[in-house]
């Protein structure tokens, strides 16, 4: 393993979702309404924590340790 | 290591021994608890450096598969698992998709089928270029700050002008980028160590765009690191691998190897390996 501990080859995963209600949800701010704690808790279970973030009116955008 | 997140659709992307996959229920659950349900999957990689190395579930491209098999709803029942090989062994693309019939519908209705994405793995970096990767000893710089150097002194600013960029320096050395320009992103991530030096390079675009845009923008990103080897996959509904090969020959390296595979709801993925003419 490197000294940095880093792997390089990165895995990516890439889920798409699609709203109950059509009316709202996905279409307005759909999965950037989840909170900045189940984020988390989704990143401890990667292993990884947010060390950075950036967003505009489309996206969210985090860089992640590790 | 990175995260997107849309209204709509989640990345991520992450290297070292994580545990990507290991996300896959409580986004689920996180996602259903906003009235959102899962409509497709796509998961990629290429060959580990250290795959020894590498924790449950992700000790062999079979066990990913099975893990994710047992993670995803039942009615994902549209699924295909690929190893797209290479000429060169220890470079080969690993990818899942999974989507179901309804959901497909909506999936291709959330992927525009001009859309593509690219995903360039780069190794064997120029060692001169690399080096700006490692923070520099007594700088007292913090991640945040040091980041933002080695963004500017490697060049990586002028692959994209007109993005936002939000940068970090890991130390002793190391490198992580997102772009965010509009709707898109782009992202780069560096291990720059000899040896077994890597930086990856990914990005949307349309195939409505000007031809020459992602020409010019894989032109820029590989001279950032001038590697001795690049992976190139695309995915999209349309042909672009012609534009990769049109950006990286005049750059010196060689087609070695092209494959192309279809996969259920997320399109055609070609998988090219070049390298320098020199090999």
């Amino acid at each position: 393993m490197a000294a940095s501990g880093f792997e390089g080859f990165e895995k990516r995963l890439e889920l798409h979702f699609f709203g109950d209600d059509p009316v709202a949800g996905v279409d307005d701010m759909g999965l950037r309404l989840l909170d900045f704690e189940s984020l988390e808790q989704i990143l401890h279970a990667v292993q990884c924590t947010v060390v950075s973030a950036v967003g505009n009116q489309f996206f969210d955008a985090y860089v992640l340790s590790e | 290591s990175s995260l997107f997140v849309y209204p709509n659709k989640i990345i991520i992307k992450t290297c070292g021994t994580t545990q990507l996959l290991k996300s896959i229920r409580p986004l689920i659950h996180h996602a259903a608890n906003l009235g959102l349900t899962l409509s497709g999957c796509r998961y990629t990689r290429g060959s580990f450096i250290f795959p020894s190395s590498q924790p449950f579930p992700h000790t062999s491209f079979k066990e990913e598969v099975i893990y994710i098999e047992d993670n995803l709803p039942a009615n994902l029942c549209y699924r295909k698992a690929s190893v797209m090989p290479s000429k060169l062994p220890s470079h080969s693309w690993h990818v899942f998709t999974a989507s179901d019939h309804q959901n497909a519908t909506r999936f291709y209705t959330h992927v525009p089928d001009d859309l593509y994405t690219v995903e360039v793995c780069m190794t064997e970096l120029d060692p001169v270029l690399a080096r700006k990767f490692f923070q520099r000893q007594g700088d007292e710089k913090n991640g945040d700050t040091a980041g933002k150097d080695m963004t500017q002194i490697s060049g990586i600013d002028s692959i994209n002008p007109g993005a936002i960029i939000c940068d970090f320096a890991f130390d002793p050395c190391g490198y992580s980028m997102n772009g965010i320009d509009g709707d898109r992103y782009s992202t780069i991530h560096v291990t720059p160590e000899d040896g077994y030096s890597y930086a990856s390079f990914e990005c949307v675009g349309s195939v409505y765009e000007d031809r020459d845009d992602i020409t010019k923008v894989l032109k820029k990103a590989v001279q950032v690191f001038r590697p001795a080897t690049v992976s190139v996959s695309t995915t999209c509904r349309r042909e672009v691998w012609g534009r990769v090969a049109r950006a990286l020959e005049p750059l010196g390296l060689k087609c070695r190897s092209r494959v192309v595979d279809e996969f259920p709801a997320a399109g055609s993925v070609t998988f090219q390996t070049f390298t320098t003419r020199r090999k």
